[in-house]
This record gives structure tokens, C-alpha cells and sequence, in this order.
């Protein structure tokens, strides 16, 4: 085939039962994505921008766990991880507990391309992406109202179990993307 | 968690994957997505995003394991995920979407659901969220 994509949204338990309006709305922004790598691929465009703008729709569509709709740590704010990689090259670029990078995806690729090395992390992260034309927000642009009230159940369980131990398996058992 | 896999027409083969993690998450945890080769991998055999239980699919070295599946026993990208997703992983683990140098598209999962899509120049189109 002259060109090809695919893309996810998370996988995990994905209740059968939402409603037809839900539904709907995933599969708009799978759809606009999908429309963004068909663009890009069907003019001639790279697989690196490709994989690139497809995430960045995503990363801006609120129903994903990625840029604006992202999840709140146990601290109630969010922390953003992304990478890519060049498989024409094995170039890579990583970057991890980002707070403030609008498009996290976008500054991996940075790296990828612009720096020495493939990981920055945290703090570091965040100096380098200075240094960068990315754009920048503030933690509070990733909030979303569904995630928010996700994340205070998920705290009221938390505090109502009475050891450590049952802490952690609680939390185990809801590890999803 | 959300990704994209690509082949372009020169032949390039890309991957990207994007993530605020997972719900609560303590301080400093980082998943696999950031993992080049657990999470996100590509070379000149096939490109590969991951989306689930960070620390499984990491254990597992998930995303590269595809790759290394098809190159060094040649199976194809379904049969090299299959053998991550069902003999590798745990039921609930994870999900992956993969394409190959030849335009191959293999989107799998053993959770419930995976929010997944994909194209390509003959006009397939598979737009999907369960089975």
C-alpha cells in the first residue's frame, strides 16, 4: 500500500452502555483525526508529520487522556509524558512529567530533531521546552470538568480505605490508559 | 493515552504516543509511553503505539517485541502482536496499533475496548471503540 495510519485513544474498560450522544462524540474525534494523518499521507506529507499532527488533534480533543482532558495525579494537577520515533532513522524523542507544553508530542519531536539526546524528564523537561517555540499553557488549561470529578472519586476512595496496602491495590486495579 | 502509527509513501514508517497517565498517580511515575520500546517504537519493520497498563506493557518491552517478533521469526504484524497480546500480557493489560513496512495494519487488544482508527491509500477504513 502506497500509505497507511492508525491511531488510538486508550484502550481500558469502555463501558457498552454510554450514551448514543458519548458515543457519537468519540467517534467524531476519532474521525477528525483520522481525516488529520489522511491529509497529511494523501499529499505526499511524512509519516513523522503524520503520527505528529494526528496527536496533536487528539492531545486537543478534551474526551482523551492526553493534553487537554488529561487525567489529575494524586496531587490534583497533570503531568504529561510523550514520545516518537523516526523508524527510517531509530531517531527518538521522549518527554516526561511535562505541566506546562500545550502539545507534549510536539516537544519530543524537538528533541528528537533539534537536541543531543532522546529523554528529558520533569524540571529538565520543562527547561528545554524554554528554550523551544513550543506553546506553552498553564496547568490549569488541562482541566476538564469530567476528569476533575473523576479524580475526587477516585480520592474519596482512597482516604476511605484504612492501610497503605489496600491504598495500593486499589490503585492497582485501576490502572488504565 | 492516545497514538498514531504511520507509513508514508517513501516508505518511512513513524510512531508517537501522548499521555497524562493514570488517575492518581504518585509522584514521579512515568508509564510506558515515554519508553522508547515499551510504548512507542518504529524501524524499518513496522511502527508500533501502546496504550494500557504502563508497567506490564514495560515489563514486556511490549512495542519493540513486535518489531523483533517479525523480523527475527518472520511472522507477520498480526500474528507478532497476537503473540504479545495473548501470550505475553494479561487479560485487561493493553492495547496496540501497528503498521508495516508493506502498509499491514493490526490494531489488538485484550481489555474491554480500545478508541482506535485507521486508513490507507486503497481505502480501508476500520473506525472502532469494542470487538
Amino acid at each position: 500500500k502506497e500509505w497507511a495510519i492508525a491511531l488510538h485513544g486508550g484502550a481500558g474498560t469502555i463501558s457498552q452502555d454510554l450514551p448514543d450522544s458519548v458515543k457519537a462524540r468519540y467517534y467524531a474525534g476519532l474521525e477528525e483525526a483520522l481525516r488529520v494523518g489522511e491529509l497529511v499521507l494523501r499529499d505526499g506529507g511524512t509519516a513523522l508529520d503524520a503520527v505528529e499532527n494526528v496527536v496533536n488533534t487528539l492531545e486537543d480533543n478534551p474526551l482523551f487522556n492526553a493534553g487537554r482532558g488529561a487525567v489529575f495525579t494524586a496531587e490534583g494537577r497533570h503531568e504529561l509524558d510523550a514520545a516518537i520515533m523516526d523508524g527510517s532513522t531509530l531517531a527518538a524523542g521522549a518527554v516526561t512529567g511535562l505541566t506546562t507544553v500545550k502539545n507534549p508530542v510536539s516537544l519530543a519531536r524537538i528533541v528528537m530533531q533539534e537536541s543531543r539526546h532522546i529523554f528529558f524528564s520533569g524540571v529538565g523537561a520543562e527547561e528545554y521546552a524554554d528554550q523551544t517555540s513550543v506553546e506553552r499553557v498553564d496547568n490549569d488549561y488541562f482541566h476538564t470538568q469530567n476528569r476533575y470529578e473523576q479524580w475526587q472519586r477516585s480520592q474519596e476512595q482512597a482516604s476511605a480505605e484504612s492501610t497503605p496496602m489496600t491504598m495500593e491495590k486499589w490503585i492497582e486495579d485501576s490502572k488504565f490508559g | 493515552t492516545v497514538g498514531a502509527v504511520a507509513l508514508d509513501s517513501e516508505g518511512r514508517l513513524a510512531a508517537a504516543t501522548s499521555t497524562g497517565g493514570m488517575t492518581n498517580k504518585q509522584f514521579g511515575r512515568v508509564g510506558d509511553v515515554p519508553i522508547i520500546g515499551s510504548g512507542t517504537f518504529a524501524n524499518h519493520v513496522a511502527a508500533v503505539s501502546a496504550t494500557g497498563w504502563g508497567e506490564q506493557i514495560m515489563r514486556n518491552v511490549s512495542a519493540n517485541t513486535i518489531a523483533n517478533h517479525m523480523e527475527f521469526t518472520g511472522s507477520s504484524l498480526e500474528e507478532a502482536m497476537n503473540f504479545v497480546v495473548t501470550e505475553r500480557l494479561n487479560p485487561g493489560d493493553a492495547g496496540f496499533i501497528g503498521v508495516d513496512s508493506l502498509g499491514n495494519i493490526s490494531m489488538q487488544m485484550n481489555t474491554a475496548g480500545m478508541f482506535r482508527a485507521s486508513l490507507d491509500a486503497d481505502g480501508n477504513r476500520t473506525v472502532m471503540i469494542w470487538q
